[in-house]
Formats: C-alpha cells, sequence, structure tokens
C-alpha cells in the first residue's frame, strides 16, 4: 500500500516505535520479529535506508526513523 | 541521555541525509 513489502512495513513500524535515541538494533528487530529471518531483516533495513525511511545512528547496528516524531 | 556530543552530531547529520534521500524518492515519483 505505501510502496513496501509487508517484511519492510513490519520492520519499518518497530524501528518507529522505538524512542530510544540510539534506535532499534537488529538484535533487537529480531529478537520481536520471529517470523523473519535475519538475512530478510538486513536486506529491508538495507532497502528502508536507501529510501530515506530510516538512518543509522552510533553505528550501522542501530537505527531510527525520519517519521519519527 | 548517554549519547556523547559527537554521537548526537554524527546521529544528526545521517537523519540530514536520510530526510534528502526521502525528498529524492518522492521527487522520482511524482
Amino acid at each position: 500500500m505505501n510502496g513496501l513489502t509487508a517484511h519492510q512495513s513490519q520492520v519499518l513500524n518497530l524501528i518507529k516505535s522505538c524512542s530510544d535515541p540510539e534506535g532499534l538494533s537488529l538484535k533487537d528487530l529480531k529478537s520481536q520479529l520471529h517470523n523473519i529471518n535475519m538475512t530478510t531483516i538486513k536486506q529491508a533495513v538495507e532497502f528502508l535506508s536507501s529510501e530515506g525511511h530510516i538512518y543509522s545512528t552510533v553505528d550501522d547496528d542501530h537505527y531510527k526513523s525520519t517519521d519519527a516524531e | 541521555s548517554g549519547l556523547t556530543e559527537e554521537q548526537k552530531r554524527k546521529i544528526e547529520a545521517n537523519r540530514q541525509k536520510a530526510l534528502a534521500r526521502r525528498a529524492e524518492r518522492l521527487a522520482a515519483q511524482q
């Protein structure tokens, strides 16, 4: 609906919901998305980053959303 | 927060770059 796959939307929604200034780590994402494997999570993160939906924070393992209030 | 000033600057720079990418992608879709 927003041009994202179901997996990409799930990853984006979790990152959006995180209020930590460091953002959400890949490990956090994996622990909350039991139905998606790490390779798919990384691919979703890469796509969302290239589209400007999310950005890396303290390192390439932590992400925040540009849509966050 | 526990972030250093340097980390905060880096994060803000990454946020600005991401916003620019987002704007580019949206413009390309028009």
